[in-house]
């Protein structure tokens, strides 16, 4: 399958980190998701929707991604991560 | 690692919808109606009870908001997200529900772009009463919006769903974890708002028989309808009987005392005494005199319509009601009026020419009743309706006209019987027929009397102050 185009990758990590997914970034050091942390989060988003868990942001997972849904996350929000 | 589920600790839950949609081609009552049918969904099967208020203060506020609305969740015009609601807990913000108003809200709609209102309120009802999202395709509580669920009238939840909630709340008493929901008969939906006549009913408001009861902080009073199906049928078409409007769980999962009586209902805020003049259609029973009493003793108001009695707190009816009126060693066929008497405590019941006299603290009727009326000198002995009201007198009310008895008094004041319509109902034209007589504060009020006059949602308020 083709790499995701930068957008949809933002899209998607934006959409992950919305709906319980993925923790937020942290904003003081504006770390990105390691891509091992992205794949799972995907996976379990695509097994929450009733996808094939493959952990790549394909067409239909950014088509789910764009369905009209309820606002709140799927998961419990998971805690920011802290530095030692 | 999941969080402790979060649930409320009452059976009792208000609801109000704080905000409407503003450009939805969903009229209020239609928007209303979906929301008790999608917290009904739960209800049916839980110990849960719904009821909507009119006040600030609701368990459950739902609101219309777009774009940012100052909570977590920004709405993001349509499409996207849709719709949230805050699970129940300590926060003042648990249990509401907000809809993104810039979506085309829409309800039994061939229009494949609508977002079907009735779906989403239920799934979001489903986490205001506790449940999150789960991935089960079936579940409402998948978090994607899947169109429409069916109608509302006839929707049963999934047996997935059915389950969560019971592990949160237990089994009605009613419901078998095994059979399908009760499927008794439920109240109609309104009609599409452009099948309705926004004309008001003119009947017969300033030539009144009328029930009356003054509830704290508000005012019931009913009249009944035209006494023939003829007057009926030449009646303006109007929304359906809003019973539920003001008290609202008499009508959710009873009966409503006022539609079955076949009298129409309107409380209004303090200080207020309105009369309901809507026509409600289809509903042509005959009203009998007096079929509809009510009775205020300390907090607790009592309202009959017949045989049967209903006890309200707040406004909730109590569990266990109705009851046979026998209770109260009442005669079968219902009482013309009844009153608490505040200046002895005690409840007075009237039927015919007969009153009986009961005790609120023995709970018992007083030896030597029932007894021949009038207690009170010159108050006629047979009644329509008799109420004690905020200035401590008591009112006394038969046909066209009310006496009114002074606090501790045993006899009416100077100068009465007065018009029923005149100093109620600020009728100007009391020879007006009641095709001309909009029933609206006239331009002849009292001094001292303050008019209101408006038309709020389809309904024609007449009020003077007390």
């Amino acid at each position: 399958a083709p790499a995701p185009s930068a957008e949809d990758l933002s899209l998607g990590v934006d959409w992950l980190s919305r709906f319980g997914y993925l923790p937020p970034p942290d904003p003081t050091t504006g770390q990105l998701q390691a891509p091992e942390e992205l794949s799972k989060a995907i996976a379990a988003m695509q097994r929450f929707g009733g996808l094939e868990a493959t952990g790549v942001l394909d067409q239909a997972t950014l088509a789910l991604m764009k369905t009209p849904r309820c606002s709140l996350p799927d998961l419990p929000a998971a805690p920011a991560r802290r530095r030692r | 690692q999941a969080p402790a589920p979060t649930k409320w600790s009452k059976r009792n839950l208000s609801w109000r919808v704080r905000t409407f949609p503003r450009d939805s081609p969903l009229g209020r009552d239609t928007v209303r109606a979906l929301m008790h049918y999608a917290l009904k969904v739960w209800s049916d099967i839980t110990p849960l009870n719904f009821h909507e208020v009119a006040g600030s203060r609701a368990d459950i506020q739902i609101d219309f908001s777009a774009a940012d609305h100052n909570d977590r969740y920004p709405f993001d015009g349509p499409g996207g997200a849709v719709a949230h609601a805050f699970l129940p807990g300590d926060h003042h913000t648990a249990g509401d529900t907000h809809f993104d108003d810039d979506e085309a809200w829409t309800f039994r709609s061939s229009d494949a772009h609508g977002m079907d209102l009735f779906a989403v309120a239920v799934h979001e009802f489903g986490h205001a009463i506790g449940l999150g999202h789960v991935a089960a395709p079936r579940s409402v509580m998948q978090p994607y919006y899947h169109g429409p669920v069916g109608d509302p009238l006839h929707y049963g939840l999934p047996y997935e769903d059915r389950v969560r909630v019971w592990q949160l709340y237990g089994v009605r008493e009613s419901v078998s974890p095994t059979a399908q929901p009760d499927t008794e008969e439920p109240p109609l939906l309104p009609e599409p708002p452009n099948n309705r006549s926004s004309t008001p009913w003119r009947g017969h408001s300033c030539s009144p028989s009328l029930a009356v009861q003054r509830v704290m902080p508000s005012v019931i009073s009913s009249q009944p309808l035209p006494q023939s199906p003829a007057a009926a049928s030449t009646s303006p078409t109007l929304p359906a009987p809003p019973c539920h409007r003001h008290l609202p769980s008499a009508s959710m999962n009873l009966p409503c005392p006022w539609t079955s009586s076949g009298v129409i209902p309107h409380v209004v805020p303090s200080g207020f005494l309105t009369v309901a003049i809507k026509w409600v259609r289809g509903l042509a029973g005959t009203v009998e005199r007096g079929r509809l009493t009510g009775w205020l003793s300390p907090a607790r108001l009592f309202l009959s319509p017949g045989d049967r009695y209903w006890l309200f707190k707040d406004n909730n009816v109590e569990e266990g009601f109705p009851r046979p009126i026998s209770d109260f060693g009442l005669p079968p066929g219902g009482v013309d009026a009844a009153f608490s008497w505040a200046h002895n405590d005690k409840t007075y019941f009237f039927k015919d020419q007969l009153y009986w006299r009961y005790d609120e603290h023995t709970r018992r009727m007083d030896p030597g009743h029932p007894a021949q009326s009038p207690l009170w000198r010159g108050v006629p002995s047979t009644l329509d309706a008799a109420m004690r009201w905020s200035d401590g007198a008591a009112y006394f009310f038969r046909g066209q006209e009310y006496w009114k008895v002074l606090d501790g008094e045993l006899a009416v004041a100077p100068g009465y019987p007065q018009s029923t319509a005149r100093d109620w109902l600020v009728c100007r034209d009391l020879q007006t027929s009641p095709e001309s007589t909009d029933g609206q504060a006239g331009a002849h009020a009292r001094p001292g009397q303050t008019d209101q006059s408006r038309s709020e949602d389809g309904y024609q308020v007449c009020s003077c102050s007390s």
